[in-house]
């Protein structure tokens, strides 16, 4: 189902979800979860939105159905070190690569999905300073490499 | 019909979150 425009800020939380369905449906799980709470923000009056958060909903709740032996989905204090575990993982593989001088695709894509992940940390209370900051620099080293590496430029 | 058409939609609204508080209980 096509996202309504009011809503593109989700796109990206989406994306990651359909990314992980199979690889980590946990993670899929709550970036749907994050994605529903913030697009009912957004927008649940228009019919058009109203309507993509309904299909939403259904999918989160066959989810949990599907997922209820995990002790991620069922008690979300495990649920939240799961994604935040997650989150790190691909932090620490980024700038790793980052450290060694290693630019590529993969560490650019790790860096900008950690930073969604910490965005989703959020449904579950607010954010730590630590992991503020690990989002903001994440994001921004994304958006630094990914722009050296179109220019042709070597990140410092 | 202005009035009633916002009371569908915050009815519906309504039923969303009710469907959010759900799934977010805790088994």
């Amino acid at each position: 189902m096509a996202l309504p425009a009011p809503l593109r800020s989700i796109q990206h939380h989406l994306r990651t979800a359909n990314e992980h369905e199979k690889r980590d449906p946990v993670v899929a799980y709550y970036c749907r979860l994050y994605a529903m709470q913030t697009g009912m923000k957004l927008d649940s009056k228009t019919p058009e939105c109203r309507k993509f958060l309904v299909k939403l909903m259904d999918q989160l709740e066959t989810m949990k159905k599907e997922l209820s032996d995990s002790d991620s989905i069922t008690q979300e204090v495990v649920g939240n070190a799961h994604i935040e575990n997650y989150a790190l993982k691909m932090f620490l593989y980024a700038d790793n690569e980052d450290r060694g001088g290693r630019f590529h695709k993969n560490m650019i894509k790790s860096f900008y999905t950690a930073s969604l992940l910490l965005d989703v940390l959020s449904v579950f209370g607010e954010l730590s300073e630590e992991n503020i900051q690990h989002r903001k620099y994440a994001r921004w080293k994304a958006t630094y490499i990914h722009n050296c590496l179109k220019s042709g430029e070597t990140p410092q | 019909t202005s009035s009633l058409s916002s009371s569908v939609a915050s009815t519906e609204q309504d039923e969303l979150s009710q469907r959010l508080s759900r799934l977010r209980d805790q088994v």
